[in-house]
């Protein structure tokens, strides 16, 4: 049971590694608090930006614990594979590079895949294979379908997202 | 395995019937405040099984029906493209729809016959799909990621094992 | 006591009702749960977004309940007024009309009141009167004052914002 | 009143010494994520008297100085325009100083004078000012406005009257 766990812990590890790097300039990692005896302690998860210090995830700032918790997640599909993602708003607290960034993973992800992702931001939403756009009409939701020529106009309250 | 179709009709925000077509890959979903993107979401989590009304953001399931529907029942369908057979069955597409009405009475349906929540549950669980996966976000809820205790980290790692 | 109260509830709720006009399309207003008797029970605030029923602050979607949220602190001002305001990403919700709505609007309550505001949005940073950029630098933080053409440009990671 | 300037040095990530001059009316402040945006604010509700490391998102006060400075001590400094004297105080300016040691210990200044936490939270109490008001909103606290129950809201209101 416990080579189980390490063999797992070992792979998520490096998975978290691979995609923070795409995510982010730094370094994410795991760690066991007690290597020797994994289920008498917990796993660390740190992250290091940039030139700054390793730190907690817990301890980074919004936007940063926002991109290690999407590394994070997609690590753990190395070990359990979902056929299809929702997320809703994850790039909310994310700076226009780290958003930008966000949206070229999804695209590349998308290609084994599938991901439904709810965003206010063209920079993320002109990444996506294809769009839909929510619109209220007397009080009631209706969908289109969009392309990003029609976002990018602006053209009219539906489109209407993030510039 | 992927979702090729979403119907909804009367539940949250979609008095209408609305008709969405997903792609195989990356889908993105915009619109203003309140428009209904996040309602999305709640219908394929209630289509998939999903039981607790809070996690739909209700206090009750009957508020999930539209207030404005002349039919006061909510009906939620989802079609899933099932290329690698990840869901044990012939077919190869399968369909799913749910059913909710005012007095809090529920129907499922599976390739269009009646079926249970339970066994629909428990097909889904075989292609790792399931209403409360680690693979759903919902609006608020991604730094919690990081802010999670190292000993919940650990049993979320066991969990996965 | 009661008659103060009343008087000072009164005076909140026609600077919500005012202030969340200016916010959104819609209405927003506080209801008494027991009007003859206000402190034997709560205070309702619902907000009525375009052509959608009125609805429970608490029901709204994500977006709806900042605007609503900060329609109420503004309203509050007007029986307790602070000298300034510190609002770190209140915009992280929002759509980009109701982004912009609110950076116009603290444009205008600027005149009267000292705001410093939180924000990756170039769209509600080009409503400032004074705009300062926080970079990194060897792991320490840096400021610098910006003006929008430099924000723009995106000269640089130091000005990198939501675009 | 109003913020004319504030010193940070040796706080959270600033390590050497960045003053940041504030404007009357609308400030707006930007940058990347983790480039210490929300730490202005945090030095803002240190130097105004804010007491719990918590608040500050950290477990205890003396993890507040910044790691890497050479001298292990913080220190902010504010300087408050007196405009219309909201400050029952003679001076056109007030200047508060806090400055926080490795062994925890800490030193208010008022007008380049040794002052005490108390009297200078009262002080700023008469200009309305304090670490905690309402009218500071931290990085993802505003939708709790929104959910706060009806009783807590006519909390808030009895303490506004
Ligand atoms: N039972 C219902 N009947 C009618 N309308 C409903 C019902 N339940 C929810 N709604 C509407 O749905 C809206 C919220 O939709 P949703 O949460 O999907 O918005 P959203 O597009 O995600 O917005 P945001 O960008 O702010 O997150 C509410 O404002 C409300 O008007
Ligand atoms: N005591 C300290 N010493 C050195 N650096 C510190 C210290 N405390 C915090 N930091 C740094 O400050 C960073 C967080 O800064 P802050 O929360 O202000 O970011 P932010 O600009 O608000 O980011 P976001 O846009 O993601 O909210 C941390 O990532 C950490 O590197
Ligand atoms: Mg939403
Ligand atoms: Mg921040």
């Amino acid at each position: 049971k416990r080579e189980v766990f390490i063999k797992a812990f070992e792979k998520i590890d490096r998975e978290l590694r691979s995609v923070f790097r795409e995510l982010a300039d730094g370094e994410a990692w795991l760690e066991l608090e007690y290597p020797d005896n994994p289920f008498s302690g917990g796993v660390f998860m740190l992250g290091k930006f940039g030139d700054k210090m390793p730190r907690e995830s817990a301890s980074l700032s919004g936007g940063e614990k926002a991109v290690i918790s999407v590394a994070f997640l997609m690590a753990l599909q190395s070990a359990y594979t979902s056929p299809f993602y929702l997320f809703d708003e994850i790039d909310a607290n994310m700076d226009a590079e780290k958003a930008e960034r966000l949206g070229e993973f999804l695209n590349k992800w998308g290609e084994a895949s599938q991901i439904i992702l709810i965003s206010l931001r063209d920079t993320v939403l002109s990444k996506a294979h294809n769009i839909i756009g929510v619109y209220e009409k007397e009080g009631s939701s209706y969908i289109a379908r969009l392309n990003m020529e029609r976002i990018v106009d602006g053209g009219g309250k539906r489109q209407s997202s993030q510039n | 395995v992927y979702i090729s179709k979403l119907e909804i009709r009367g539940f949250k925000s979609f008095e209408k019937n609305v008709t969405i077509e997903l792609a195989r890959g990356f889908n993105a979903v915009s619109g203003q405040n309140g428009s209904g993107k996040s309602n999305i979401i709640d219908a394929i989590r209630f289509v998939l099984g999903e039981n607790s009304p809070k996690s739909l953001r209700e206090s009750k399931m009957s508020s999930l029906i539209n207030e404005k529907a002349k039919i006061k029942q909510g009906r939620v369908s989802i079609q899933i493209v099932n290329d690698n057979h990840a869901l044990p069955v012939q077919e190869e597409t399968v369909n799913i729809t749910r059913e909710l009405f005012e007095d809090g009475s529920q129907k499922y349906f599976l390739n269009g016959k009646r079926s249970t929540r339970n066994a629909i549950i428990d097909l889904l669980l075989s292609a790792r799909i399931s209403f409360d996966g680690i693979n759903i976000v919902p609006q608020g809820a991604l730094n919690r990621i990081a802010e999670t205790t190292p000993a919940e980290r650990r049993a979320i790692l066991e969990d996965i094992v």
